[in-house]
């Protein structure tokens, strides 16, 4: 996290804010309810407290397009959606919107008002923009569902750098805050790993990191970032080149794309790919590019499909000690590269040679993710 | 294969400037030299690139120009005075 300036914070805990205009793209009161619940984001975690005031506020909230009273003109649909100042007297801790903008309560047809909002307002009490791409204040726009959204870990360090914490205790105990995967981090386990046009994605939690074919520095991202509608914290995954598909598996569920674009028809059951209702959800998926073969695992089983004729393979499912002997646990990602299964085990990953299936090296969790 | 690099328009490139001067304070090298070394453009587009974990390169690469075409918040990326 980052912010604004040492003392570039409210002296004060207890806020007010007006409303200058509306949106024309939500009813009034949707707006208002997306604007307390922005404000609320932050006062869950600090001592700070809103209200709503017809006289002179400390923040006010406008709609306004290209030209509109600053010195920071809007651009049009897209590109800026809104921005805020920093805490302060006159035109200190406003927040602004581009009215040029489609707003939604809550559908991704738009930009959700909330979530544009909350961030916002982290400008306008004292934060700058964040370097975790997982942050609220991260400055890029990311949908996420606004009836589920918990204030990330990295936001909650900064807000209460300058504020402290809510005297009141956490108003929500139960829920956990989403934190950002580290890749150096050698008790990662990581979800789910794939190619996709010859680069690498390796998928924890709502992140992955995508590492470019010419590079060797991996790119740390959200999911919803890279295929919107993609569930999280997901199961499997693998491509299938000749299709140009990446496939993502969650419980019993498969969801496909072609490059970024979802396909339409998807999500399906796994059952497509010949699973029997047994299989509540896999471990793990690789494609065999050259047998054109799935190979799924599944606790202590693998199953192999064959996509060209749409059946399981006789003899699966089978253990999969019976051909990867080395493994000793269950597998929790799954790739083929150059030839070479890469099959990872908890912290470790073993390195086979698809055609032999003889064991190569026993490499660390994160090989792949340049440490 | 030597794969030729996509070629950037001169709109990727004024877009490009007109982001790093908005967030990112670049402000172009004014007079009659211009310092050895790195340009201040490219300079600036490796402090872009660091900010956003991308790939450090300086020169406008597709996943940078992709990133600049992300919709974001108009506060600038590092502090500036104003």
């Amino acid at each position: 996290y980052s912010i604004s300036g040492n003392d570039l914070k409210w002296k004060k805990n207890h806020l007010t804010y007006r409303i200058e205009n509306y949106s024309p793209d939500m009813s009034v009161a949707e707006i208002e309810q997306s604007i307390d619940k922005a404000l609320q984001v932050w006062a869950k975690v600090t001592p700070l407290r809103f209200s709503k005031v017809s006289s002179d506020p400390d923040i006010k909230v406008l709609f306004g397009g290209q030209y509109h009273g600053d010195s920071y003109p809007f651009d049009g649909p897209d590109g800026t959606l809104a921005h805020a100042f920093a805490p302060g007297p006159g035109i200190g801790g406003d927040a602004h919107f581009d009215e040029d903008e489609l707003f939604t309560f809550r559908s991704q047809k738009g930009y959700v008002l909330f979530l544009v909002a909350a961030h916002e307002f982290g400008h306008s009490l004292g934060l700058s923009h964040s370097q975790d791409p997982g942050a609220l204040m991260f400055p890029v726009y990311t949908f996420h569902d606004p009836d589920t959204f918990v204030l990330p870990q990295d936001d909650v360090s900064g807000i209460q750098s300058l504020y402290g914490p809510n005297p009141e205790g956490p108003v929500d105990p139960g829920v956990t805050r989403p934190t950002t995967p580290d890749a150096c981090d050698s008790d990662l386990v990581l979800d789910a790993v794939t190619t996709l046009r010859g680069e690498m994605y390796f998928f924890k939690g709502r992140f992955l990191w995508r590492r470019p074919s010419q590079s060797d520095l991996p790119q740390q991202s959200l999911i919803a970032n890279f295929w919107r509608g993609a569930p999280v914290n997901i199961d499997a995954a693998f491509e299938n080149p000749e299709s140009d598909r990446v496939f993502l598996f969650k419980d019993r569920q498969v969801w496909a794309f072609r490059g970024y674009d979802p396909v339409s028809g998807y999500p399906k059951s796994i059952s497509t790919f010949g699973l029997p209702m047994t299989v509540r959800k896999i471990d793990a998926a690789l494609y065999d590019e050259q047998s054109g073969k799935i190979l799924f695992f599944a606790g202590n089983m693998q199953y192999r499909y064959d996509e060209a004729k749409k059946t399981m393979d006789e003899g699966f499912p089978k253990r999969i000690d019976l051909t990867f002997p080395d493994i000793p646990g269950k597998v929790t990602a799954a790739f083929e590269y150059r030839g070479f299964a890469y099959i990872y085990s908890g912290r470790v990953m073993f390195e086979y040679s698809m055609g032999s299936k003889r064991l190569f090296r026993l490499l660390d969790n994160n090989y792949f993710l340049t440490c | 294969l030597c794969v030729p690099l996509p070629q950037r328009t001169n709109l990727d490139e004024q877009f490009a400037e007109k982001y790093l001067r908005t967030f990112f304070n670049f402000k172009e090298e004014n007079g009659s030299v211009v310092r050895r070394g790195i340009s201040p453009l490219s300079q600036k587009l490796r402090e872009m690139q660091e900010f956003f974990g991308l790939e450090i390169t300086g020169r406008l690469d597709s996943d940078t120009l992709k990133m600049m075409s992300k919709p974001r918040c108009g506060v600038p990326d590092i502090k500036t005075s104003a």
